[in-house]
């Protein structure tokens, strides 16, 4: 079983 | 004041076309520089950047930055009304409510003009810091397409592994499983059917074959597609634009 990870993990707000 | 001219609608037409179905609404920011865009889905999976450099236009000017608010599947209707081959050129004042779209039939006198209502968009701006990744690969865009459009009908994901010069592309679903292994190849007569792989550490990544659908929304731009990929990053997927690129961020699917 897989999960979506969201781009919010990756990269800050500017 | 912004008055950007495309030498053929056409080029605006595939961008929009290959964007509009993954984002909405977003700020098409004209610098000098040229015209920049980045959106994120609704999901926060698949992010969307945008860079059309001044170059890819006949004409361009940008004295001050300009913002454009842009409902994109309202301007796809307008910018859908002009021919592939006429001129297509961008018009807006500094603080713009509007902005002009105005084609021009190059056999025939013939200029017709859409005015766009923009909008107010507060959209988030992700910092996207440059990455190394570890592995590169690059292989004519139409190849990508169909092997996405092939391995989608057996299941939601697909799992891309590059181990030393092999490229293999999976999907495990419940009617059986398929497999797609592209190897490293260089075709003299045409380069754009070359396949590159550059690897510094074997990569095993798993991504949502939805989000990658609409990416290859984007095949008509560019002969070729570069994917780079790392452990446990998004992924990137670039099509080359005359000047400038479409990039996809994409986020990656993990085992639970």
């Amino acid at each position: 079983k897989t999960t979506q990870s969201s781009l919010m993990n990756f990269f800050g707000k500017k | 004041m912004l008055e950007g001219k495309f030498d053929e609608a056409s080029l605006l037409k595939k961008i929009i076309d290959a964007i509009k179905d993954c984002v909405q609404l977003c700020n098409f920011n004209c610098t000098e520089k040229g015209i920049t865009l980045q959106a994120v889905d609704d999901s926060r999976v698949l992010l969307v950047s945008l860079l059309i450099g001044e170059e890819a236009f006949t004409d361009y000017r940008c004295d001050r930055n300009i913002t454009l608010g842009v409902d994109l599947s309202s301007f796809s209707k307008m910018i859908k009304c002009g021919n592939n081959e006429d001129f297509l050129t961008l018009i807006a004042e500094d603080s713009p409510d509007t902005v002009l779209v105005v084609f021009e039939d190059k056999n025939r006198e013939r200029i017709s003009e859409y005015s766009l209502k923009l909008m107010d968009i507060d959209n988030e701006f992700l910092k996207i810091d440059d990455m190394d990744y570890d592995s590169v690969i690059t292989m004519p865009a139409g190849e990508f397409a169909k092997i996405v459009r092939d391995l989608k009908n057996l299941s939601e994901s697909l799992g891309i592994l590059v181990t030393k010069d092999t490229v293999k592309f999976l999907s495990e679903g419940d009617i059986g499983s398929g497999s797609v292994v592209v190897k490293p190849f260089t075709d003299l007569e045409k380069p754009e059917n070359s396949v590159k792989v550059s690897l510094k550490k074997p990569v095993n990544l798993t991504f949502g074959l939805k989000y990658l659908s609409d990416i290859i929304k984007a095949t008509n731009l560019a002969e070729s597609v570069t994917i780079k990929i790392a452990d446990k990053v998004p992924a990137l997927f670039e099509y080359k634009l005359p000047s400038g690129y479409l990039r996809f961020y994409l986020a990656p699917k993990f085992d639970e």
